[in-house]
């Protein structure tokens, strides 16, 4: 079943957590069994919801054998939506864990010991191009790649589709890019207003959705919940995660 | 000599790479002889003076044999600043880099060999506490830490204290945390202050000085400058970088 994205970018805080919670929640909204697996090390799908290090059994503690499963993926208020967090996990076995992770068998397992289960599985990865993110691009259908509107975010983004296109040719041939996403533009600066000319005119594959840099997603994630779960009126930037999943199903379709 | 310091963060997109380059700078203009080491395999050292991945010869380059170190620390306008940037990598390879780094004899060999002709060495470093994070905590003297006033960044700094102080106990015990710098601060914005009162009240070792969220970055990195080096006025954010030095001075004068 081609159901699994995977959301990456070399470039470290380009809000790739934020992309993989606010579209497991729109899809799950539409009626689509989710599952959100987080493959960062550093645990930020949790940290998203509020939940610290410690607070969630995850993935970590399934490959390390303490607990089956069924008990690391966990429901939550949403009925169609599932998260895989990260789980226990200290921070000085992180390179050990990488390694665990990277062993492609066990997350290719997991995931085809639930993947009939789910409609869509979003995996959220670690910046960069190492070991977890190779392993995610091994197992996953599709890719979305943030990019933050920002020129150093812009010339580190040939490296993630120079090693898309190498995992395409050589480890996964099933793997598609859905598209660029632009994250943080600033239209009103100038940096950010060049960097946007430049991916529009210069990429194949950009949404025409774009995130804009907005400081609801600061309160979201302070108050441990998806821009949609906010409260209130519904905040103009959760509107932009509704049209994106449309032109990613939409995208998904053609493909 | 106590003059390697690392900069570091879980989090990515938290201002390493702006402030390892712009003290770099400072400490140069100050008349210390400086080496700036990017150990970053995505390479933003260069990506920040607007070269492109192959444009200079460095650390990939005497790792896999390329060129002798001689020619991979290069020169900068300023006499007293030498870079080690990243050097030619195909990002396919970075796995393979990052095990290569991480092969501490590799990193030490290249700064035993250099130690001695530099007052600071400074060392960009990729985010995460994967293996070249950890690789640079064994080998420097002194670390600085970044953090983006911002809840996800607030939620994963306890993992990177943990592994300093790991790190500290078991396999470098000269490293000292210098300071937690908090950057892309927005006093004005709740859940920005919010993180400030916590981090100003609740940890041990914070800087002063904080740097404030302003574009002056995204126009220095578009021109490819530091702040320091962007012409007419000084921006006020250089001062900022000015007055860190002075309190990064201070704090290791007294250890
Ligand atoms: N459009 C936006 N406008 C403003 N802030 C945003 C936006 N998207 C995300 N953020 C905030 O920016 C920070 C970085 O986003 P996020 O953590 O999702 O990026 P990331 O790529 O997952 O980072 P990492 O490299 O640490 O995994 C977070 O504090 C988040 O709340
Ligand atoms: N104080 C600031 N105000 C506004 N923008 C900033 C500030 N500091 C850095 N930036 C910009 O924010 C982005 C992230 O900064 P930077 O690349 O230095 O972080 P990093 O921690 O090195 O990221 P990575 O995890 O990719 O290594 C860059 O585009 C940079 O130009
Ligand atoms: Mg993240
Ligand atoms: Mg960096």
């Amino acid at each position: 079943m081609k159901n699994k994205i995977a959301i990456i970018s070399t470039k470290g805080g380009t809000g790739k957590t934020t992309s993989a919670l606010n579209l497991a929640v729109v899809f799950a909204e539409r009626g689509r069994s989710v599952l959100l697996v987080d493959l960062d090390p550093q645990g930020a799908i949790g940290h998203s919801l509020a939940k610290g290090d410690t607070e969630w059994v995850g993935l970590a503690d399934y490959l390390m054998g303490r607990a089956p499963l069924e008990t690391a993926i966990i429901a939550t208020k949403l009925s169609t939506l599932s998260i895989l967090p990260r789980g226990k996990l200290d921070p000085v076995d992180i390179v050990q864990y990488e390694m665990a992770l990277q062993s492609v068998d066990s997350i290719a397992k997991i995931i085809e010991a639930v993947d009939a289960d789910f409609d869509c599985i979003f995996f959220d990865t670690p910046s960069g191009l190492g070991l977890v993110t190779r392993t995610a691009l091994k197992i996953a259908d599709f890719v979305i790649l943030p990019l933050q509107a920002e020129p150093l975010a812009l010339r580190s983004i040939g490296q993630t589709l120079r090693v898309i296109d190498h995992v395409k040719t050589n480890e996964n041939e099933s793997l598609e890019l859905l598209g660029i996403l632009a994250t943080m533009v600033q239209l009103g600066e100038e940096a950010s207003f060049n960097v946007m000319s430049t991916v529009w005119s210069g990429f194949a594959t950009v949404f025409e959705t774009v995130i804009p840099r907005a400081q609801v997603f600061s309160a979201a994630s302070e108050a441990g919940l998806p821009i949609a779960f906010l409260g209130g009126r519904i905040p103009p930037e959760a509107r932009r995660f509704e049209a994106l999943a449309t032109e990613i199903e939409d995208r998904i379709a053609l493909l």
